[in-house]
């Protein structure tokens, strides 16, 4: 652990506490894509099988257990909990996201590099990193067709954003100390984090105005 | 080993 990832990993935390934060104090979830955290979720559940096969740390398996309910509570709340569901914009949150579910997963199958050993865990792992760095692309599509975000949003988009970007400070780190990489999720991380650079780049433009796209 | 591929980042 090093202070990059820690920050990242906070980061992405916070991302989960502003949108909760939007939705009650707004009381509605006008702007948020329930396509992206559908794919969230689902990336969550296939990289963190993990914690039925070993043990890392208790702050490992305490944010896992976070992400994973935190995103489940909110795509109850997006989609079923009164008044909110009411809200939701289906008709802007149009994204076929299920169009790359079903390839993406043929093609990891396809393209790993160690079947031997590999098991179906290290499948779905690798799954789940290229999952991730498209996972937020719903939610750009909806800012997008409504060519504005409230600032609530922008802040949750951010910190979603950057928290990757401090995951590509962390591996920098623990290269230049180790002489360690993992390319699969270096190169996951650096495409979520250019996917995102548009809208990073607007956010810090913004400077607290309001963002228009 | 199993260890080679424990994961410890999230």
């Amino acid at each position: 652990m090093n202070i990059f990832r820690f920050i990242a990993d906070l980061l992405h935390l916070t991302s989960f506490f502003i949108l909760i934060f939007k939705i009650r104090k707004s009381m509605n979830v006008v702007g948020l894509s329930y396509k992206s955290k559908e794919l969230y979720l689902v990336v969550f559940l296939l990289r963190y099988l993990d914690l039925f096969l070993y043990f890392v740390s208790f702050y490992n398996t305490i944010m896992k257990i976070l992400y994973i309910s935190l995103t489940a509570y909110l795509i109850y709340i997006i989609r079923f909990r009164r008044p909110y569901c009411l809200t939701y914009d289906s008709q802007n949150d149009s994204f076929p996201h299920l169009k790359f579910i079903y390839p993406g997963a043929a093609l990891v199958t396809l393209i790993s590099l160690d079947y031997s050993n590999i098991g179906l865990f290290e499948i779905c792992w690798t799954y789940s990193i290229w999952l991730e760095s498209l996972a937020i692309l719903p939610q750009l599509h909806m800012i997008q067709q409504t060519k504005e975000c409230e600032n609530i949003t922008g802040h949750y988009m951010a910190s979603l954003g950057f928290y990757r970007f401090f995951y590509i400070l962390n591996w920098i780190y623990v290269y230049y100390y180790t002489e360690k990489i993992q390319w699969i999720s270096t190169l996951g991380g650096i495409l979520q984090t250019a996917l995102y650079s548009d809208f990073l780049y607007v956010y810090l433009k913004s400077q607290g105005r309001k963002i228009e796209i | 080993s199993k260890s080679k591929y424990k994961k410890d980042e999230l």
